[in-house]
């Protein structure tokens, strides 16, 4: 099923956003 | 208190990408994220369309957080 697949792949970017952005919280001081 | 702390750390991501201090997030705010983030434009729209759920453009510190704990959800299952 595509439309699963673009699901995933938006999960993905979505973690990937979500993650970027706690690193750049943590990683300032 | 561990909600209360997921909060805070919402309410923080979300000031990060409502620089202006709003209260909503744009399509535009996240595209200024690109430098922050290694997030192209492309991926960019597509964590907004994604977070948007009632689709009117405009991101609510509610639709981030119930995307941000989706996020955590998908982390603590894998």
């Amino acid at each position: 099923d595509p439309n699963m697949k673009g699901a995933a792949a938006n999960e993905g970017v979505l973690a990937n956003f979500f993650n970027s952005l706690l690193s750049k919280k943590t990683g300032s001081p | 208190s561990s909600t209360s702390t997921i909060m805070e750390k919402t309410r923080e991501l979300f000031q990060m990408c409502d620089v202006e201090g709003k209260g909503f997030v744009t399509r535009r705010d996240l595209q200024r994220l690109n430098v922050e983030v290694p997030l192209n434009a492309d991926e960019l729209e597509k964590v907004f369309d994604t977070l948007d759920t009632d689709g009117n453009g405009y991101l609510t510190l509610n639709e981030f957080s119930s995307g941000f704990s989706e996020f955590l959800c998908s982390q603590r299952s894998s």
